[in-house]
């Protein structure tokens, strides 16, 4: 783990005030490729540690810290500053009763969006409220069928349409749900490449109609250093909200968090942390950064 | 630029920083450029063409393993298991190679070993119908090896060619579910035994890890821990046709010594593309 390794490095507690400049170098050069290592992006990493190394500079030891224990106090206040303190969990705390509310779920092909639907669908049916899951993906087998199937297991309601393109489908639940009552609607939709012209186009199309209030990127956490560029091309098509990093019960570090958030500037609202239809809970920062620093 | 100058330390940064976006991985990115270096070096190489050959070279080499398996033999019952972490593509690309055994006119049946997953049986399903091979399913929540068991048996009894095992999708630490995976993965033998034959005779096994090419470092933890829980023949890269350049092949093959055997190029059924080392080396450094 990073700071077992830092400590390793840098060794015991000293009477010397600061660290000196080699010090600082070997520290961060194993910050650097532990971020690398987490999947952190390449610039978010470069740019972090540039930050660091001005912290380091003028930072004064403590007197009941090892220099390791130091720096990885600082590397945790830096990670969680960047990722936006307890935003997620002011946000999760977001209430929608009262208006209503349509969401969007989307990303790459097998990321995660049928399932946290489901997740999502359930924290509102909890909150009381009257949730509708709309299935927009006619393209994947079985995918209206999941949709179904997960609405029955939670006790949800979901839409089924007669339309056949998705565009047209999600007019005629949106009008189901504003003449039913349902709220929140959460529109899922079907997993495609974020270089896919006419698939991202289709977006656009979904969203005009949908006109949602809340619009999920779903991540998988585990995604490697294109995180950024998948992030961004969804960003630039559809106005992102938020972003949902899924299957973080792997071992996986999540690096996709810091760059995600660093670069498109979008909150992380929530991790996945399962497949049951439970298994979510918002993004806390303080934990994403105690579990990089091992 | 041309000349001495090529191979400067504007270049060796620039190609630390491309194997690094390519998901390579930090230590790998460090190694191969140091070995460039060198061997740039000893070799009197000044032209970043000559230099990019003997990268590709290099590259390609990293993805050679002993004895590769090969996915068909005859005579013998085919068993083809596909595992791997959840939504890497797995159920589609056992349709893929479904189509290919067919397009050979061997005879197929499916295994939709996947009694978990709400839908997965009829995707599955679909896939079948749509390509042409039956599905032997078992009750939602049955055990998955159970399942496996009658489609070997069911295959035995019906002199097909292939099984082809679709499994759920697992995250590697999770030990029950490993578990549940060796189970899975001595199910045909154990049909095998039960008719007082020889497992090693009578079949011929191959495991295969799928795995998302957008995937980081965690690929190596999959492979790791997945060949931990059954032997594992072959590896398949997904989602190829994405921006991700599926870097971290390099890793997993040196970690795990299983060699690629195909790549999934998009979502129908013939984006299939049997795996070359020197072309996707190639593209790699593209
Ligand atoms: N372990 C774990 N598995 C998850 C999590 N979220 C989703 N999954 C699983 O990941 C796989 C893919 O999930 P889906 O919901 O089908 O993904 P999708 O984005 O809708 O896929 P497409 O519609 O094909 O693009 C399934 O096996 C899910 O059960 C999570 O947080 N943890
Ligand atoms: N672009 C692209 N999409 C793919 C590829 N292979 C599969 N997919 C898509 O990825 C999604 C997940 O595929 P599945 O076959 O359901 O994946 P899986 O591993 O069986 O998922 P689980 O059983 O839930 O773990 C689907 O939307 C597929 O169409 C590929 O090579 N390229
Ligand atoms: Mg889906
Ligand atoms: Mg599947």
């Amino acid at each position: 783990a990073l700071s077992d390794r830092l400590q390793k490095i840098l060794g015991g507690f000293r009477s010397r005030a600061r660290l000196n400049a080699a010090e600082i170098e070997s520290g961060l050069r194993e910050i650097r490729i532990a971020l690398l290592e987490a999947d952190v992006n390449l610039k978010v990493a470069r740019g972090f540690v540039t930050r660091l190394k001005d912290k380091l500079a003028s930072e004064t030891v403590g007197r009941a810290l090892t220099p390791a224990q130091t720096i990885v106090k600082l590397v945790h206040e830096e990670m969680v500053n960047v990722l936006g303190g307890d935003e997620a969990a002011q946000l999760a705390a977001t209430s929608y009763a009262g208006r209503f509310s349509p969401m969007m779920l989307i990303g790459l092909q097998g990321s995660g969006k049928t399932t946290t639907a489901g997740k999502l669908a359930l924290r509102f049916r909890n909150e009381g409220q009257r949730p509708l899951l709309v299935a927009l993906d006619l393209k994947r087998p079985a995918a209206v069928e999941q949709v179904s199937i997960i609405a029955g297991e939670i006790g949800v309601a979901a839409h089924s349409g007669t339309a056949t393109t998705p565009v047209d489908l999600a007019r005629e639940a949106l009008s189901y749900a504003r003449k039913e009552g349902f709220s929140p609607v959460l529109f899922d939709t079907a997993g495609r490449l974020q270089i896919d012209t006419e698939l991202m186009d289709e977006l656009t199309a979904i969203r005009q109609v949908v006109e949602p209030v809340e619009v999920f990127l779903v991540a998988d956490a585990m995604t490697g250093q294109e995180a950024v560029n998948i992030a961004q091309a969804f960003n630039e098509k559809v106005a992102l909200t938020g972003v949902i990093l899924s299957k973080f019960d792997s071992d996986t570090r999540g690096g996709a968090a810091l760059s995600i958030r660093e670069t498109v500037g979008v909150p992380i609202r929530f991790v996945g942390t399962g497949e049951r239809p439970d298994e979510i809970e918002p993004f806390y920062p303080e934990r994403w950064a105690s579990w990089i620093l091992g | 630029a041309t000349g001495e100058a090529e191979l400067g330390e504007e270049y060796y940064s620039e190609l630390h920083d491309a194997l690094i976006l390519a998901d390579i991985g930090a230590a790998l990115a460090e190694k191969t450029v140091s070995w460039l270096r060198t061997t740039s070096s000893e070799q009197g190489v000044s032209s970043s063409e000559v230099a990019r050959q003997l990268l590709k070279q290099r590259l390609t080499e990293m993805l050679a393993t002993e004895e590769p398996k090969p996915l068909f033999a005859d005579e013998r019952l085919n068993v083809i298991l596909f595992a791997g972490v959840n939504g890497t593509g797995k159920t589609t690309m056992l349709a893929k190679i479904a189509r290919l055994l067919l397009d050979e006119n061997l005879s197929v049946v499916a295994a939709a070993a996947d009694t978990f997953r709400a839908a997965a049986v009829e995707q599955l399903s679909i896939w079948g119908q749509r390509v042409g091979f039956p599905v032997i399913t078992g009750a939602q929540g049955a055990d998955p090896a159970s399942v496996v068991y009658n489609t070997v048996e069911h295959a035995l009894a019906q002199g097909k060619h292939a099984v082809l095992i679709d499994t759920a999708g697992r995250m590697q630490t999770k030990t029950a579910l490993m578990d549940e995976l060796s189970k899975i993965g001595r199910a045909a033998r154990k049909v095998v035994e039960k008719r007082g034959e020889d497992p090693d005779e009578k079949l011929h096994e191959v495991n295969l890890l799928v795995l998302d090419a957008t995937t980081g470092q965690n690929a190596i933890s999959q492979a790791k821990l997945f060949s931990e829980a059954i032997a594992l023949h072959g590896l398949v890269l997904n989602k190829i046709d994405g921006t991700a350049k599926g870097g971290v092949i390099f890793p997993v093959v040196a970690t795990a010594q299983v060699p690629v055997m195909f790549l999934g190029v998009g979502e129908d059924v013939d984006d299939i593309v049997e795996f070359d080392a020197a072309e996707f080396a190639s593209a790699l450094l593209d």
